[in-house]
């Protein structure tokens, strides 16, 4: 299941993955 | 710090207008008049937001192409950029299911690992490179920006389809450079008049 879904905002969620 | 994002991006996903659903194949799904009506008027209020375009990207459907065909006159010297990573599709299996909508469980591997692919590649903060701030529109399709809504706000994504968007409507997210995001209209339509609203 994709991205967190915790109620905590990920401030770093776009740098976690690759882009595509 | 040569590696901190200093602009904030502005990403306008709009949905394609009305289309004739009769066709089997993708080509002959083409816009229906009232649906080139709403592609005049989303094209309109854009250009009227007095806003810089940097760059138009749509998805490779036929009907996204012949929405974007119409904005674009509104918005002369805006790039355009076809992708198939935006191509309508089922992204992650709904929550609460729906009777009338079952796509084989192989087109949620297929479409949805292609859809976070697209939300991935498009939305992110700016580059440290980017020096101002830009603002770029996406002309999709509902599942795909009612998906990436879910995920740029960090919302559970099988959620999606508890949202509904009118054809041809503006969705605004707005990225910070600290990566904060916020969704500044949700399938704005209300440039239009209400005999002109479709969801098809």
């Amino acid at each position: 299941r994709p991205g967190p879904t915790s109620g905590v905002w990920d401030s770093n969620w776009d740098k976690r993955e690759p882009r595509s | 710090d040569n590696f901190k994002a200093r602009a904030t991006r502005h990403i306008f996903l709009i949905r394609h207008s009305q289309y004739n659903l009769d066709g089997s194949l993708d080509k002959d799904r083409t816009l229906t008049e009232l649906g080139r009506e709403q592609a005049e008027l989303t094209g309109g209020r854009l250009a009227s937001l007095g806003v810089k375009f940097d760059k138009i990207v749509h998805s490779s459907m036929t009907r996204a192409i012949e929405t974007t065909d119409i904005i674009s006159k509104h918005l002369p010297g805006v790039n355009r950029v076809s992708t198939d990573l935006l191509r309508e599709g089922a992204p992650i299996e709904p929550d609460p299911p729906v009777s009338d909508w079952k796509p084989e469980a192989r087109q949620y591997y297929e479409d949805g690992a292609r859809i976070e692919a697209a939300f991935r590649n498009f939305i992110h903060r700016a580059d440290a490179k980017q020096e101002e701030d830009s603002y770029e529109i996406f002309v999709c399709h509902a599942n795909v920006i009612r998906y990436i809504v879910c995920r740029a706000l960090q919302f559970p994504p099988e959620g999606w389809l508890r949202m509904s968007l009118n054809n041809g409507s503006i969705t605004h997210l707005v990225i910070r450079p600290s990566g904060r995001v916020a969704l500044r209209t949700l399938g704005d339509s209300g440039f239009m008049p209400p005999d002109k609203i479709t969801r098809t």
